[in-house]
């Protein structure tokens, strides 16, 4: 299975609609510094469903929607949908819920209201968030902590306790 | 369970000692259980030696010395238990031009399995990007994509 | 005591908005007493608004916007109280190219009163110093220095 | 005052004598991962009398003396000497104990054995580590936290408590 396309609206410094296209291989994500690189990291922890507000860098899961700038209003959402292809999951999973079967392209959203009310989505219609992260599991993809390595994590690894390297681990095995 | 574990143990030993020497061009590395009596509980422990040098703690290794190790364990477990797609946002920032290359080579050797996004303001990390992304902010506090075709 | 503290922190949160928008090419950030009635014991907490964008927690901020911003308080107070020298290893690390070079700007302006030693891996930031110092380890393990002379 | 020589001998990557002459104006210290550069800024604090171990890195003080490599054996002794020039206090100082007045370079040492034995020294003398602490404090030098800034640190005084924050300042009114 492999991330398809990113789309990105409302999120942080995105008041408008962006979409990232990524092929099978390396993207790469360039620009200068505050640009929004890690804001689009960001937008894909969170639709996949990241509930920490601290390792998203805000006080309040508030701090996601777009909040303004000198020329422009705060928007009133923050939206993030993510499609992927080749799940395998899929398949089964849908036909649980009348969908055909064979489909293997499917796209997971997540929408976050001023008023605090948050929605999760597949393919466009309402979830629970438990649905998000079964599907996730049985594609392979899971909670890995070491596929998604933050800006300046990287040595969290190298500093953490032995239990909490056992964790890392356990995970894997 | 007990047996899962030391298999994954044992394998993600065996990964860390290839890739601390690919990314390393050298040296050793691996993982030590703190108490080997037991499995279903013991701490994990990690021991470097960087070609050359003497073995010593983690925490005497050098600012890019330490960024290089733990990728080296972050792809042995990853070689392990693949996951479809790997973020990595600027995790080349304190290498040096040797240690960005021997990186770069690691990633190559991972590509066919993994989709790799990167974020990262290296030139030589840029260059085997398939695709390139520029971001932008021309209009203050507005974020905008601009696609660029590398490959 | 309370009349001195209070002179230093209004000298140094004038200093802050003038390191800050030169760092920053604009924009403005100020140090806020949490207890204004509590002079002595107050703790201090710090807003930054890069040009253009709107006044948020510094914890948003990118991460070479965070290591601008803490630059830019740590030589507000060092403009307030100069030591003689002062020894930054690797903090031009998360930075662009645009903003080292606002970095080095600032630099220079304070090279003067203050004796700096640079520990660097980027070429704009080699630049400006008066002597250049490279360490090298031929033999594993072992660090010879060899000086350069730039100016 | 400014910063005039660094003598380095057996100190963590360092076990021939290395020495580096500081003009006034700016010094610039490069090289590869993991050559010595760092290493070379925890000589100067550890000379100025740095007395965590974590902040050097080690988990003990013996850490700092040479421990060998492929090629070497360990050496026996760290030693570090630290020569000022235009030291306002010196010549007050060193009168009470008996040097000329007017002196204006002095050198602040300070040896670590295996053993665990340490000495301070001043102008090649044995010293206590307060001599050290009250030179530097007349001479403007200080415990400035802000005029030291480590590998990776630099965030920390924006991630810092307010409370923490409350302390830099104080050390600078
Ligand atoms: N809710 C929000 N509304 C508007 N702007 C926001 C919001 N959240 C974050 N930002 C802005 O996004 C910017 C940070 O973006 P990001 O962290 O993606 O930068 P970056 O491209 O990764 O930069 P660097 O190279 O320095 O790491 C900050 O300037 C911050 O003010
Ligand atoms: N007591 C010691 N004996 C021998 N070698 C040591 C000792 N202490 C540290 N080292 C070695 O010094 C090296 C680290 O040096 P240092 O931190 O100065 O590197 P650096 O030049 O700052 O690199 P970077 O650019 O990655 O930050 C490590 O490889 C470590 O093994
Ligand atoms: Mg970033
Ligand atoms: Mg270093």
């Amino acid at each position: 299975m492999r991330l398809n396309q990113l789309r990105i609206s409302g999120f942080k410094s995105f008041p408008e609609q962006a979409e990232i296209a990524f092929d099978a291989g390396v993207t790469a994500i360039v620009g200068p510094n505050g640009c929004g690189k890690s804001n689009l990291i960001d937008a894909i922890t969170w639709v996949l469903g990241e509930q920490s507000v601290r390792s998203l860098r805000g006080e309040r899961m508030e701090d996601v929607i777009f909040g303004g700038s000198d020329g422009r209003r705060p928007t009133a959402t923050a939206e993030v949908r993510l499609r992927f292809s080749n799940v395998a999951a899929a398949a089964t999973m849908l036909n649980g819920n009348g969908a055909p079967a064979g489909e293997s392209n499917i796209e997971v959203g997540r929408r976050l209201f001023r008023s605090g009310e948050s929605e999760y989505l597949i393919d466009g219609r309402v979830c629970r968030l438990r649905d998000i992260q079964d599907l996730l599991m049985d594609s392979g993809v899971g909670v890995k902590a070491y596929a998604i390595v933050e800006q300046g994590k990287i040595g969290h690894i190298l500093s953490a306790r032995p239990l909490e390297r056992r964790q890392l681990l356990e995970e894997a095995a | 369970t007990r047996d899962r574990f030391k298999q994954a143990f044992e394998a993600i030993n065996a990964n860390l000692q290839q890739t601390f020497s690919t990314l390393f061009g050298g040296g050793s590395a691996s993982l030590v259980l703190l108490d080997e009596a037991d499995l279903l509980e013991s701490g994990i422990d990690i021991i470097a030696q960087p070609p050359g040098k003497r073995l010593q703690s983690v925490q005497l290794l050098s600012g890019g010395e330490k960024a290089l190790a733990a990728m080296a364990l972050m792809f042995a477990v990853f070689k392990y238990k693949p996951s479809p797609f790997c973020l990595l946002d600027e995790i080349d920032a304190p290498l040096d031009d040797a240690n960005i290359g021997r990186f770069v080579e690691v990633l190559r050797g991972m590509q066919d399995e993994t989709q790799f996004v990167l974020v990262t303001h290296n030139r030589k990390t840029m260059e085997i990007a398939d695709r390139l992304y520029g971001v932008t902010m021309e209009e203050p506090g507005v974020s905008k994509l601009v696609s660029v075709w590398l490959n």
